[in-house]
């Protein structure tokens, strides 16, 4: 599903060069369950950003599905993340003049869906995430794990083939965020393809391969015993 | 220091009414460590907004070092918050348009530090939560715990008697995460009266009492053995 090669990302900072991601090389197949995991600071949501399309990297090639995204527009790339890709975003990143609702629909109006059809769909991956009663608060009206799980929804609504998740459970009790691994083990379990960035090892523990970073580059990625 | 009397917190959503507290007393004394833990959603960060003089309950009693708190105004609010409080935010709350130095020294351009004086006070605890090669990064240039790491020191800055901690290593490897805890455990050995919201088990068992809230009530709070 994904190649990445060489893959660097670099900052410049007046003199001096960041290298968020250095050379790294990483092959994704359809149907895995990778953890992503490594200190602060290591690189993990750059190549979050960087596998997801939403950022591109200042050197190598990424294949997405045997294209190769350098040669893609940003309109085509906006594209794949539509139709393809499911992100859930470490600061959440939802839309604060509209309701949790309204957010969860939000990819659905991108891919053209009409508004009966949009609620319809969105309000059972609410009640899924456990948000049945927050449904109309906005963003600054809800709780930084139900803002969370918001936007968990919304990257679960249009039934996507990947789904990158930048650490989805930092700010949830045990109990919330036990349920949100249970979905993602589920929706794994039916073929989506699920990479989760996460400081816990006990969400690492249930994925099937582990890679873990530091300072840039993958330093071990290797199979769940 | 800290009393409150049957607190509550209410938001008023159309024709319903959420009780985000509900009737909670609490004693805080001085020099506690107190850890808040409890569902996504069961009130804490609502606790500690308004043991932070941060947000006015709806009704009870909130007595601060034996001032009414309802009887102060705004100003005499933010001169309490700014002379006695630390606050790291769930959110990080820093300012996009300044660097993690310039928000480190916000707390001391309030109470009127001079700019020599407050650079020389921020670099060494900027380089305490291990971020002195970050100084002059803006928010959006640093990673997620990076940005929890910059305003947990600029809830340092200024020595302040409490310090209020909303889920301060959630977006923490677990390196980084003990590397803060060391630092909030040696600030409680120096005097400083701490209430930590967390999640994390291992945080909760180094405080010296566990609070824990359901549904905006207190459902525990236990000495920790
Ligand atoms: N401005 C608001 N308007 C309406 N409801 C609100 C508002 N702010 C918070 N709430 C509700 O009050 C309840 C308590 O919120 P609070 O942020 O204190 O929870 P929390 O315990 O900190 O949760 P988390 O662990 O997810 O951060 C939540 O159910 C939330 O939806
Ligand atoms: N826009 C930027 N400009 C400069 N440096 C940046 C920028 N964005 C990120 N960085 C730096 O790149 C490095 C990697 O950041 P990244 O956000 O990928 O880390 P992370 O592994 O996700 O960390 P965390 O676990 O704290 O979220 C960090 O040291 C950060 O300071
Ligand atoms: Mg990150
Ligand atoms: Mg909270």
């Amino acid at each position: 599903m994904i190649k990445l090669q060489n893959i660097s990302k670099n900052y410049r900072m007046g003199e001096v060069e960041i290298c968020a991601l250095c050379g790294v090389d990483l092959d994704v197949a359809s149907g895995d369950l990778i953890a992503i995991m490594g200190p602060s600071g290591s690189g993990k949501s750059t190549l979050m950003n960087v596998l997801g399309c939403l950022d591109r990297p200042t050197s190598g090639r990424y294949l997405f599905e045997d294209r190769e995204i350098s040669a893609m527009s940003d309109d085509e790339l906006a594209h794949v993340r539509n139709a393809k890709i499911g992100f859930v975003f470490q600061s959440f990143n939802l839309l604060p003049r509209f309701t949790a609702l309204k957010n969860v629909e939000m990819p659905l109006v991108y891919s053209g869906v009409s508004s009966q059809a949009r609620t319809e769909r969105a309000v059972p991956v609410m009640e899924k995430v456990g948000l049945g009663d927050r449904m109309y608060h906005k963003p600054t009206e809800l709780s930084g794990g139900q803002q969370q799980r918001v936007a968990i929804a919304r990257a679960l609504v249009n039934n996507p083939p990947l789904l990158l998740a930048d650490e989805p459970t930092g700010n949830l009790d045990s109990r919330s965020g036990a349920e949100i691994l249970n979905i993602l083990v589920n929706l794994h379990q039916q073929g989506v393809t699920i990479i989760i960035v996460t400081h816990d090892p006990n969400i690492a523990a249930r994925c099937k391969r582990i890679i873990t970073l530091k300072d840039g580059g993958i330093i071990s990625n290797e199979t769940v015993p």
